[in-house]
């Protein structure tokens, strides 16, 4: 029998929220799958909590609480998929989160009563999800999903919601949401959120996106076709059989001529790579044999030798007909190189867009810029997607760290930002610096003499720095670099520069196991072992430096 | 260290600089205890004698000039048992811990590092020609997936289970000769984390060939038995 949660995937930090505008903790996930289960005003939702907006979790209005409060985690039940943004069959089942019909137009909230009057209202219909102004099925329409518009000469229309691949799959299986779980050579698929046998980095919270759900054969990095680690311990990974369908797949998104983002729907005609080598053609596999065939990959265009970027890669490439590169990079003209569009941050009314600059290193750069040198948009600073940072406006309160704007918390050599670019992390912003100032020179890390010496000595003190100048009998110490009154010439600063014999301090220059000891200034006496406590031991916090680290990267 | 830049004097303080006993560098090592260093077992090769080495600890410059520095024979080697490019170095007496020495903190055993993470090596080993030979210099990229690292174009299946890559695809920067046994550490909130031990690439700063580094979190239990019996 198991658990109730056998049929759901984990539930992290899911809150349930009822229209009673109350938010209720479950006390275990089991109580949580009790409530999605059984209480059917309970929706359990999927989405991703919205870092951007600190506003409590209830809205104004309570309805509208279930379709703007979006939960983090995905609710699914084995065969059952919840929420994913594609539809099975009629779509009866969708709670996606598409709000225009097939035309474009917005739709009418479901609540709204202009400008049309309802028959289906969340109200008479409460199970069918009616949101928003979600497209929806609630009278179980064979055309799919669909809403009223707010075209008032249309009451409604069809929306465009993708099959869900379940027990088939498109192009090469990257929108497979199905659930075999075996491969091809027979193994049972390892759990995306396990590591054994099998320890990874396909985290499924680091790939939301991609549904690693359960152990479902899945294709999160641009393979041929699904694939998963296996439970065998001695086969790390393999493909799985997934069946194509047969059904035409979904349309093709509208290939660009000119480079945007990573590129992957870049459908121009460039066959020479950024080193100035010719393309090999995708169909061949001469010079080099590959798996990135127009077979393997039928939704990417791999026409001819053109650059491609079939699987998830930086930006286009291409293999390339020298025996000696296999393959390389392709020299794109990006969409950016006309004025990039306006950023979809808001740019303050009050603020005119100038050209803006920063002085010095930009520490203190305040403007709107929010492009990289490369074009690439920044991500907002509160958001951990798709990178994760602690560069966040808590950990530097000073820093300016609003909105995606350009700036340098860690004093950098100018203002960055982290990119809205999965496979680039950060980089410099396209900024001007305003003065002539020359380089900042690197900041000297705090002189050692700041460092406190301890007054106390490890093992035979050989190291001891201190300052203690006087024998465990009470003589004072002759200066090591004095001869007077004891000549001595071969514990000298010029002797040993390297065992600290300053002023007349007590050092082991020697390393005598009896601990430090210096010459004194009494004549009967020539030298003598001083008296100093044992240090404690060395208390630390291991992995923080004193000195902040450049962390200078190739971003 | 090809490219990459020069650190700020003392900022990797855990990293030390392994020599022979007449104090030429030759591998890099991470201080993990005041009186543990944590290095590749390659870098033994030479000698299984601990008095063939010598440990240079809270220094910046390979000339090792500064009066922060200290240096400490070896008492005792321990190279991992099932032959994997890692080794244990047992320090004559403890090193001081101060502003300029401290210990890097180890990961949780098997804790493996998610997609994307960016993380940093450092080492006085060869340059290849670019700037800043002579003093402790830093570059930083990301880890990859060995699955995508084991891809034909890359290396090909060579990278194990026990080993992690990183680097970045188009090379430019990466570690390199001299560099060995040297730390690869992660950022985690705000403490360095020493995930990798430098140990083998097939050139430097190649494109398509990223460095390979010991996983240390899969050695966790051996480090933690070998300092507790010695």
């Amino acid at each position: 029998q198991g658990s109730i949660l056998d049929r759901y995937v984990r539930t992290e930090g899911a809150w349930l929220l009822n229209p009673m505008k109350q938010v209720y903790r479950a006390n275990s996930e089991e109580e949580c799958a009790e409530k999605c289960e059984n209480e059917d005003k309970f929706a359990c939702r999927d989405g991703h909590l919205n870092l951007h907006d600190s506003k409590p979790f209830f809205q104004p209005n309570p309805l509208a609480a279930l379709a703007l409060t979006r939960l983090k985690g995905l609710e699914s039940m084995k065969g059952v998929v919840y929420l994913l943004e594609c539809k099975e069959g009629k779509g009866v089942d969708y709670r996606g989160t598409e709000a225009k019909t097939q035309k474009g137009v917005r739709c009418q909230k479901w609540a709204d009563n202009d400008p049309h009057k309802p028959k289906y209202t969340p109200e008479k219909y409460p199970n069918a999800g009616l949101e928003e102004n979600y497209c929806r099925n609630p009278d179980n329409d064979d055309k799919g999903p669909w809403c009223y518009t707010t075209d008032p000469d249309t009451r409604f229309d069809y929306c465009n919601i993708p099959e869900c691949e379940v027990e088939c799959m498109h192009c090469s299986g990257e929108n497979y949401h199905g659930v075999v779980a075996k491969t091809v050579s027979g193994f049972e698929c390892q759990r995306w959120d396990s590591q054994q046998p099998h320890s990874h980095g396909y985290l499924p919270e680091n790939f939301p996106e991609k549904d690693l759900k359960n152990n479902y054969c899945r294709n999160p990095d641009g393979e041929p076709r699904p694939w998963c680690f296996t439970t065998s311990p001695t086969k790390r990974w393999d493909y799985c059989d997934i069946p194509r369908c047969t059904t035409s797949p979904p349309p093709p998104t509208p290939g660009r001529q000119c480079l945007s983002g990573r590129g992957e729907d870049y459908r121009g005609t460039v066959s020479v790579t950024e080193s100035g080598n010719t393309c090999q053609h995708w169909n061949s596999q001469s010079p080099h044999r590959h798996a990135r065939t127009p077979e393997n990959y039928p939704c990417q265009s791999l026409d001819e030798n053109y650059c491609r970027n079939p699987d998830g890669e930086k930006r286009p490439w291409c293999y390339t007909t020298n025996t000696t590169a296999r393959w390389e990079y392709c020299d794109i003209p990006s969409c950016d190189s006309t004025k990039p569009e306006a950023p979809d941050v808001d740019v303050p009314d009050q603020a005119e867009v100038i050209e803006e600059c920063y002085q010095g290193n930009g520490v203190t750069y305040r403007g709107t810029a929010s492009f990289t040198l490369s074009g690439k948009k920044c991500q907002a600073w509160s958001s951990m997607s798709p990178h994760r940072h602690n560069k966040t406006a808590e950990n530097f309160p000073n820093a300016g760290l609003s909105q995606n704007y350009c700036r340098n918390p860690d004093a950098d050599s100018r203002p960055w930002c982290y990119t809205t670019d999965p496979s680039v992390r950060w980089e410099y912003c396209d900024l001007k610096k305003c003065d002539g100032q020359g380089i900042l020179t690197v900041p000297k890390p705090p002189q050692t003499t700041l460092e406190t010496n301890p007054e106390c000595i490890i093992e035979n003190g050989v190291d001891y720095r201190g300052t203690v100048a006087k024998t465990a009998r009470g003589r004072t110490c002759q200066e090591w670099s004095s001869q007077r009154p004891h000549s001595h010439d071969y514990f000298t600063p010029t002797t040993h520069p390297r065992a600290g014999l300053e002023k007349n301090y007590c050092r082991n220059p020697d390393g005598d196991v009896n601990g430090p000891w210096c010459y004194t200034t009494d004549p009967r006496k020539a030298w003598e072992y001083c008296d100093i406590p044992k240090c404690p031991p060395p208390q630390y916090e291991c992995g923080k430096s004193k000195f902040r680290p450049k962390l200078c990267a190739q971003r | 260290i090809v490219a990459g830049c020069v650190s700020h004097p003392h900022s990797w303080p855990w990293q030390i600089s392994l020599r022979t006993s007449y104090g030429m560098h030759f591998c890099g090592g991470t201080l993990i205890d005041p009186q543990w260093v944590l290095t590749a077992a390659h870098c033994l090769e030479k000698s299984s004698r601990p008095a063939a080495y010598k440990v240079y600890l809270g220094l910046h410059r390979e000339a090792a000039t500064e009066p922060s520095v200290q240096i400490r024979d070896v008492e005792k080697l321990f190279k991992e048992p099932r032959r994997a490019d890692i080794a244990l170095l047992k320090l004559s007496r403890p090193a001081v811990i101060n502003n300029h020495v401290i210990p890097v903190c180890l990961p949780k055993e098997n804790s493996v590092l998610g997609g994307r993470e960016e993380c940093y090596v450092t080492g006085w080993g060869d340059t290849r020609g670019t700037s800043g030979g002579g003093y402790l210099k830093e570059t930083g990229f990301p880890v990859i997936e060995n699955k995508i690292c084991n891809r034909p174009e890359f290396l090909n299946g060579r990278v194990k289970k026990h080993e992690l890559c990183a680097g970045n695809i188009h090379g430019g920067t990466d570690t390199c000769q001299g560099d060995s046994g040297g730390p690869l550490v992660c950022l985690n909130q705000d403490k360095f984390v020493q995930h990798g031990v430098t140990s083998w690439g097939l050139g430097c700063a190649q494109p398509m060939k990223p460095g390979v580094y010991v996983r240390v979190s899969n050695y966790i239990p051996w480090i933690k038995s070998v300092m507790e019996s010695n």
